[in-house]
């Protein structure tokens, strides 16, 4: 179904950029 | 963590589940001490997903014929645009600030809101995708409530020709349903009753077919055939319903009702 694809496509996002914006803080830790 | 209970919606949304529990406890744990750095694109990633399933669900909503997932839908949808502009005015004032408490904030509670509204819209479509299995199965309800008025071989013919079809599409997708389910003894109901009904619908054709013969020979015996037809009748129906009342289970109905 299209709409698990995209709902797929938000978490990967929302995922990567968590990612992104957690690298700096683990660093820190 | 929640608790999700299908496998599609497990895999889709455990992994970022996870991201956003990390989040909040890195932030916790690091406060401001070093700045954040630029979010301009990662957030322009997830605002074209999000946009995207927008333009996705609405065709979803346009083209279901479901009064409910035309209901709940559009909820969850602005749910998920609204949290993905909390990111969006995150990432700018991250841009201004890359300390800024109140800009950290705003990115969890963006991401988390994504979560939700994903997990929500999730679960409006596969609610949906649940009713319509139910709807086959009181197709085959409505059928094995006649089952009782067959009295000619041609009408026994016809019911089996409305029957047979019906059957093969509750248990081919009854049969996908349970292998979906994170629940195991939902899992479990769901294929004992299956194969209940398997065992049981020659059984009762083999009844039905005895009692007919029984009235073409004079009708002796003919009370004891209608009540063995019956029961096998309603034993199917029990098993029936009882798939009907797990299917619209989840592991959150269990966790409350425990």
């Amino acid at each position: 179904e299209m709409i698990l694809e995209a709902a797929k496509s938000i978490t990967t996002a929302t995922s990567a950029l968590i990612k992104a914006a957690s690298a700096a803080q683990r660093e820190l830790i | 963590m929640p608790v999700f209970h299908t496998k599609t919606i497990e895999s889709i949304l455990e992994p970022v589940a996870q991201q956003v529990s990390k989040l909040v406890i890195l932030h916790e744990e690091a406060e401001d001490g070093i700045p954040m750095p630029d979010l301009e694109q990662p957030v322009k990633s997830v605002s074209n997903a999000v946009f995207n399933l927008v333009k996705v669900g609405r065709d979803t909503i346009n083209s279901s014929d479901d009064p409910i997932l035309r209901q709940d839908m559009p909820g969850a949808l602005v749910r998920v645009e609204r949290s993905s502009r909390l990111l969006e005015e995150a990432s700018g004032r991250l841009k201004d600030d890359p300390f800024s408490p109140p800009a950290r904030k705003l990115l969890i509670e963006g991401s988390g809101g994504i979560l939700q509204a994903t997990s929500a819209l999730l679960l409006c479509f596969d609610e949906s995708e649940v009713r319509k299995i139910i709807r086959e199965c009181h197709r085959v309800l409505d059928y094995l409530a006649v089952a009782e008025v067959i009295g000619t071989l041609d009408d026994l013919v016809q019911f089996l020709r409305d029957l047979s079809p019906c059957l093969s599409r509750v248990s081919r997708e009854v049969s996908a349903r349970e292998k979906e389910l994170t629940h195991q003894v939902h899992s479990e109901i769901l294929i004992r009753c299956l194969d209940e009904v398997k065992t049981l619908a020659p059984i009762l054709i083999c009844s039905m077919k005895i009692y007919i013969h029984i009235l073409t020979q004079g009708g002796k015996g003919a009370e004891e055939a209608a009540e063995n037809r019956n029961y096998l009748a309603q034993r199917m129906t029990d098993e029936i319903n009882e798939i009907i009342r797990v299917l619209q289970l989840t592991s959150y109905d269990e966790e409350q009702s425990d």
